[in-house]
């Protein structure tokens, strides 16, 4: 018998990259 | 400072689960361009950007590349510094970076060699207007 192992779990945004233009004045 | 190696492990290794913004969960390696799209659809105050690779330098930081990307419809020019076996979402040809050998070496994830001219999958907070 296997014992369930938890296993982490990602949000899929946390494998893009942000990238916002940083915003004029 | 740029992104360190330290930071990308675990949810770039080949076999990680990604929840999706629809609730489904998929192996990082399973990933296609439709779940991000369709993940932004769905979120709320996210949006995808494509994000256009303009050149590939070496950084002033050892061991570490420097992305210079025109981004969004604003054509706006972001530049940053990681690892070269960060791995970024091209569309409609899936994980490519700069080093995929380092890539398959370190996380496992097949990926294709990131070239000026691809169009990545970025995110960016939508305008509220």
């Amino acid at each position: 018998n296997v014992e369930p192992r938890s296993v982490a779990v990602f949000p899929w945004h946390s494998l893009v990259p942000f990238l916002a233009p940083s915003q004029p004045d | 400072p740029p992104i360190t190696s330290s930071h990308l492990p675990s949810h770039f290794m080949k076999g990680a689960i990604i929840q999706l913004a629809t609730g489904e969960l998929k192996r990082v390696e399973d990933l296609q361009t439709q779940d991000f799209v369709r993940s932004a659809e769905v979120s709320g105050g996210l949006k995808i950007d494509s994000s256009t690779v303009v050149d590939i330098q070496e950084s002033q930081w050892p061991g570490f590349v420097m992305l210079h990307f025109v981004v969004g419809e604003q054509q706006s020019k972001v530049s940053i510094e990681v690892p070269p076996e960060h791995p970024f979402f091209v569309y409609g040809q899936g994980w490519s970076s700069c080093s995929p050998g380092r890539t398959a070496q370190l996380f496992s994830l097949p990926c294709h060699r990131l070239q000026v001219g691809d169009v990545c999958i970025s995110i960016s907070l939508q305008s509220l207007n």
